[in-house]
């Protein structure tokens, strides 16, 4: 917080949007404004009313250079925004840098407005500067997924020093569920590395074969800027890449950095506008070929020509007998396709496309 | 090879700019301090490189040039606005 833990001493703080940026729909500038908003309603006692005239406690401008404080903003770059810690006057109020380019749009051509906003929005409400990478309250803005956006847990125990929150506890991740529990299911997994990580909401489970133990991550740990739950991911191990697919968007990374340019919409891969998330995908090295599975469906993808291959979709079950109409998640090791489907697993010759054996989904955590 | 003089200025300008507004760096305009100056922007620069986890030697060497050049929010990360 700031010195002496300025604070707002009610519940209903209102807020005013004195005027507008060019580069965004009007719209899109007040849902933006809202959701930040929302983002720290959802975790303290604090309600906030949008008003149309007169003072509001948080006044929010857009202004470039000197605009009548003592911190005139720097052009493109650099500085993109400010705001003042709760009091009278000046107090709680938020000011962008009009120089930047705002978007609404997580992509590396604009500053998204609802994340900047978010931000100068915890300093409205008594926040300082967190030291925590991957927090909301990091001084550097970083480009990240802002659908189901949450609050990191430094966030969280901030603003909670501050309101502390009067309703059920505030909305925080699921636990992880057991290594061995019977009932365990994933959202996805790929292999990484000659590493295997099998993820579950922002949870990651990482089998090294140079570690007997499974290492218990979190997603933001790897990649902060991809927010948990991912439906699908795999490695193209040729080219040193995971692909991880979430809705209709997907993301490249190599190691720990994601490629610039993403995320981009499935349909640039070859699917359907019908098509609006993948459960699973899967890379053969052999053939070179993906194989995305959608409901009872699956595509292959050919990475070399990085286009759909002719004939698909074709239904799961007609290709590969016994395990099923659907699965969840799905990875290659040594010769074999492993499915997921619930809490169960199907080891597939991948040649043969003959069923193996099936077994419980964590017989990989050494149960 | 050393770094061009203009250069190795230009990114201290930059530098205490940077100090200044987020770090409380003051510099003393007269010369009489040059020494203490240059002790003190040190100290800053630990303290910079401390609260983003880098390594802390003080030096402007090239991370920390870097992570001064990200885009940020303009609040101080020491000091509230007075």
């Amino acid at each position: 917080t700031f010195p002496y833990s300025p604070k707002w001493k009610k519940e209903d703080v209102t807020y005013r949007i004195l005027n507008y940026t060019p580069d965004m729909l009007q719209a899109d500038v007040e849902e933006a404004i809202a959701k930040a908003f929302q983002l720290w309603s959802s975790v303290t006692p604090l309600r906030f009313t949008r008003v149309y005239s007169g003072q509001a406690d948080i006044m929010i401008s857009f202004a470039a250079g000197f605009h009548g404080d003592f911190y005139s903003f720097d052009g493109p770059g650099g500085t993109l925004a400010h705001a003042y810690p709760p009091g009278s006057g000046i107090g709680g109020d938020a000011h962008f840098d009009e120089d930047e380019n705002w978007t609404k749009f997580t992509t590396y051509s604009g500053y998204n407005l609802f994340l900047v906003a978010a931000h100068e929005l915890g300093h409205s409400l008594g926040l300082g500067h967190s030291n925590v990478f991957g927090a909301l309250m990091y001084p550097i803005y970083m480009a990240k997924d802002t659908r189901d956006y949450q609050l990191h847990q430094d966030d969280i125990d901030g603003i909670q020093a501050l309101y502390e929150p009067t309703r059920t506890t505030p909305s925080k991740p699921p636990p992880r569920p057991e290594d061995c529990d019977p009932h365990l299911t994933f959202d996805a997994i790929t292999t990484l590395r000659g590493e295997t990580l099998f993820f579950k909401g922002s949870y990651v489970w990482r089998k090294s074969p140079y570690f007997s133990e499974i290492e218990h991550d979190t997603i933001s740990s790897f990649w902060p800027s991809l927010i948990g739950g991912f439906d699908a991911a795999y490695e193209v191990d040729k080219t040193d890449r995971v692909l991880f697919f979430k809705d209709d968007q997907y993301w490249a990374v190599s190691g720990y950095s994601i490629e610039s340019g993403f995320p981009k919409p499935i349909q640039s891969l070859g699917f359907p506008t019908s098509v609006r998330k993948v459960d699973a995908a899967v890379h053969d090295h052999n053939t070179k070929k993906t194989n995305f599975f959608v409901g009872n469906k699956y595509w292959s993808f050919n990475e070399n020509t990085q286009s759909m291959e002719r004939g698909y979709p074709r239904k799961i079950a007609a290709d590969f007998r016994g395990i099923g109409h659907t699965i969840d998640a799905a990875f290659q090791k040594n010769g074999y396709f492993y499915f997921f489907r619930g809490s169960n697993q199907y080891q597939v010759d991948i040649k043969k496309r003959k069923l193996i054996r099936t077994m419980k989904s964590n017989s990989w955590f050494n149960c | 090879f050393p770094a061009v003089p203009e250069k190795k200025e230009e990114d201290t300008q930059f530098a205490k700019k940077y100090l200044e507004s987020f770090y409380d760096f003051k510099e003393e305009k007269s010369s009489l301090f040059k020494a203490k100056n240059l002790n003190h922007m040190a100290d800053k620069i630990r303290e910079m490189q401390s609260f983003f986890g880098l390594e802390v030697t003080g030096e402007l060497n090239r991370k920390t040039l870097d992570m001064m050049k990200q885009p940020r929010c303009g609040i101080p990360d020491v000091r509230s606005y007075s």
